[in-house]
């Protein structure tokens, strides 16, 4: 308010002397009045995205469950260009900055968004662009995989908002509470997805279900035709069953994607769906939010049997960079404006070995636009 | 942006004894904060 006065005061001023220099002074305040007005108006909505994270957090502790709904702003933001917006906010962050900026640039992100600086590889004024910082890969050894042979890793780094075993015909994954959407439209149509038929579905001792080991045509053990490692006949009273994890990446957080066991990746899906934001105010009021936004799904089999990875993108990081498959577009103009066409599918060659991946290796980045 | 892993792992089940012998669990917790190669869930290999 005092900078509109003093900017209302120095307008009146040169209009009053009708000068020439005045009225060059008035242009030559404008500009940094603007930008500082622009810094403002972000604080304040930084200011104010934090004190809803401590409002949720804050319930989250108290045991209170976030309930799906749906507002005006959420069925608002489907008449948004999103995309277009997405696309312009990466062409922007990819503009190089001057190398002296560079480190006031980025360590503002990295407060604002509690990203580590000391992890990243390369000191600050390499990287030329916000999107090279975004995308930066970290130092060795700052991401130690866990040696327990008999673990499955964590792919990135991020929240666990949700996870749990899939039991039964049909079973959903939990958006919010109040909300959920099945494997088969999140994954597409696999025909590597473990079919749960209630009639295949027995009861353990302790009354919990329990689903036998299913044998496809793809099995493990024309998988390890190629791998050195040579499997046992899995017993027959071994059991498996389908368990699903979300993880929920911040803008701070480091934004790329490893494997989290040793596997085959035999097909890749590409749905070129909507760019809606992912944060957890979209999740609780944005129906269908994992379903319905642009997502590559990595699909194949690990030791114990099937294994899928869906990686989402939002508006702000809207494309997916996938390492095994470098010539792979995402987040591109759309050539009509359905929403629901089907996914673009791969199938890595060779059939049934397809890409193998060790733990930890990586896999994908998420892109900023 | 959000990652939503999907996956078979052992339960248990033991025929012979009715022990659990191999069984996946989670060490996990909702709203956790995890890193790149921190183990998500273990099981014991029988």
């Amino acid at each position: 308010t005092s900078f509109l006065r003093k900017f209302q005061t120095t307008q009146a001023r040169s209009s009053i002397n009708g000068g020439r220099s005045n009225s060059s002074k008035g242009d030559s305040f404008l500009v940094p009045g603007a930008t500082l007005a622009t810094i403002v108006m972000l604080g304040a909505l930084h200011a104010r995205r934090l004190y809803g994270d401590k409002k949720l957090e804050e319930a989250r502790e108290n045991g209170i469950e976030i309930e799906f709904q749906p507002d005006v702003k959420a069925t608002f933001l489907r008449l948004l260009p999103l995309r277009s917006i997405s696309r312009f906010w990466g062409f922007l962050a990819s503009m190089e900055l001057p190398i002296w900026i560079r480190p006031y640039v980025y360590r503002s992100w990295a407060r604002a968004f509690h990203s580590n600086l000391e992890e990243a590889a390369k000191p600050l004024d390499k990287y030329a662009s916000l999107r090279e910082f975004f995308v930066r890969t970290l130092k060795d050894g700052s991401r130690p995989i866990d040696s327990d042979p008999c673990c499955l890793i964590s792919p990135v780094d991020g929240t666990i908002l949700r996870f749990g075993e899939l039991k039964g015909a049909g079973s959903m994954i939990e958006q919010v509470k109040g909300f959920s959407y099945s494997v088969s439209s999140l994954l597409g149509a696999s025909p590597f997805l473990p079919v749960i038929a209630e009639e295949d579905i027995q009861q353990d001792s302790e009354g919990q279900e329990i689903i036998p080991r299913h044998e496809n045509k793809k099995s493990w053990w024309r998988i390890s035709l190629a791998s050195p490692k040579v499997r046992d006949p899995a017993p027959a009273s071994l059991t498996t069953g389908l368990f699903y994890c979300v993880i929920y990446l911040k803008p701070g957080d480091y934004h790329r994607i490893h494997s989290p066991v040793d596997w085959n990746v035999l097909v890749r899906r590409h749905f070129s769906g909507r760019l809606f934001p992912l944060n957890e105010r979209a999740a609780r009021t944005i129906r269908n939010l994992y379903v319905e936004n642009e997502r590559i799904v990595l699909e194949g089999r690990w030791q114990e049997g099937f294994m899928a990875i869906a990686a989402i993108g939002a508006t702000t990081i809207g494309s997916i960079e996938l390492f095994i498959e470098p010539e792979l577009w995402t987040n591109q103009t759309r050539k009509n404006l359905l929403h629901s066409e089907p996914p673009e599918e791969r199938v890595y060659e060779p059939e049934a070995v397809g890409v193998m991946l060790k733990k930890g290796d990586e896999v994908a980045a998420f892109n900023m636009g | 942006s959000t990652v939503i892993l999907i996956f078979q792992a052992p339960i248990s089940k033991s025929l012979e004894d009715d022990s659990a012998s191999s069984e996946f669990r989670f060490c996990i917790k909702r709203g956790d904060r995890i890193h790149v190669g921190e183990a998500l869930g273990r099981w014991h290999d029988s």
